[in-house]
């Protein structure tokens, strides 16, 4: 039984394990990030397969800030400022995102927006 | 997001939590979706960190994201953490940053070092109640014996409470949306209430991580924020992720 009318609550769902039916879109691939390897060089093989889905979901966020900012100023203050930022970060998440942007090749102030983007969003 | 830590009648702990974000983000009227949230989950990834090829903790992540925010540490911990909204926010963090002030953590650094370095869920939960963080959580942490399971609700700066699992009273789980415990959630945003109304209807003795499934499908805890629903179980060492859709009608948070 469900309700249609916000907030849409229903009878406790049962029985839904193992995942199927419309509310599961996917099982998760796994990856192995090997910490002996150098910071910069941990992620590659993540990034090598996601680059263009990590792509596309950067550039959603680049619309939202266009659609903000038509001028693209927004998307440019992240390019340029957030860089400058990079090496107050502590390792290994530093090299870390050094590393992912070179691998992605996406721009490096957009990666660092996407790792401090819990901080941001309370904004 | 909605993070749980539910004891068996056993003495079982099972951690399980829907991972939901995007608010606001840019609304997709055709398809009754928010566009981050469905740009992200093609990102979601298990990663298996290891030094000299052993297991140190596993996750479930974003590419991309350095950070942790669902992770286990095999037959040691778990742990969630769930946004906490505060006007003494991560901007106030930031700003303080910018200006030179860094000895607080970025949240999500935190919880990855806590993963890669605590040894234990006392020096979890030490490390997460007492690091200056940039900007406020909920942390949501799982051991590995009977009564460990406790969320640690953190100001920037301070540890405002901890909620302890409490068989004795009868508490067999702990539970966690986006708002302090001892507060009505937004009226406009209540997954507590549907959340703890299915567990209890669930009971202690039937809690399983399957169980904890059927819950974490429920609507609104499913919602059309939620990208993906983590179940772990420490005294197994075990991590499974599944991505999530919400047919309609579904709350958009």
């Amino acid at each position: 039984w469900a309700q249609f009318i916000p907030p849409y609550t229903e009878d406790c769902r049962t029985d839904m394990y193992p995942p199927k039916g419309p509310t599961f879109k996917g099982a998760v691939s796994w990856y192995t990030v090997d910490l002996d390897l150098p910071p910069s060089k941990r992620w590659t093989s993540v990034i090598t397969d996601k680059k263009k889905d990590l792509d596309n979901m950067i550039q959603a966020i680049r619309d939202l800030a266009n659609a903000f900012v038509p001028s693209g100023r927004l998307v440019e203050l992240v390019d340029i400022t957030l860089p400058l930022m990079v090496n107050t970060l502590p390792n290994p998440f530093k090299d870390e995102i050094k590393g992912i942007a070179a691998d992605s090749g996406i721009h490096l102030g957009e990666i660092i927006l996407f790792n401090i983007f819990y901080e941001v969003f309370t904004v | 997001c909605t993070s749980v830590v539910a004891e068996d009648a056993k003495g079982n702990l099972f951690h399980g939590r829907n991972l939901d974000f995007g608010l606001f983000l840019g609304w997709d009227a055709k398809n009754k979706s928010w566009t981050v949230s469905e740009k992200l989950k093609p990102l979601v990834v298990n990663l298996d960190f290891k030094r000299n090829n052993q297991t140190v903790f596993k996750s479930t992540s974003f590419a991309g994201y350095v950070g942790m925010l669902t992770g286990i540490k095999p037959y040691l911990f778990s742990l969630t953490m769930n946004e906490r909204f505060s006007l003494d926010g991560g901007y106030i963090g930031i700003l303080e940053w910018i200006l030179g002030k860094r000895d607080g953590m970025w949240m999500s650094f935190l919880t990855r070092s806590v993963l890669e370095n605590a040894t234990s869920y006392e020096e979890a939960k030490f490390h997460l109640a007492q690091t200056k963080l940039l900007a406020p959580a909920y942390f949501i942490l799982g051991g590995n014996q009977t009564g460990q399971g406790c969320i640690i609700t953190r100001s920037r700066v301070f540890t405002i409470d901890t909620f302890e699992i409490d068989l004795k009273l009868g508490r067999w789980y702990v539970l966690e949306t986006n708002y302090d415990h001892w507060k009505e959630p937004l009226f406009l945003d209540d997954r507590r209430t549907p959340a703890m109304k299915c567990m209890n209807l669930t009971k202690q003795t039937n809690i399983s991580l399957q169980t904890l499934y059927d819950v974490l499908s429920t609507k609104p805890i499913l919602n059309k924020l939620t990208t993906y629903t983590t179940l772990m179980q420490v005294s197994k060492g075990t991590l499974e992720s599944y991505i999530r859709d919400c047919p309609n009608p579904c709350m958009p948070w």
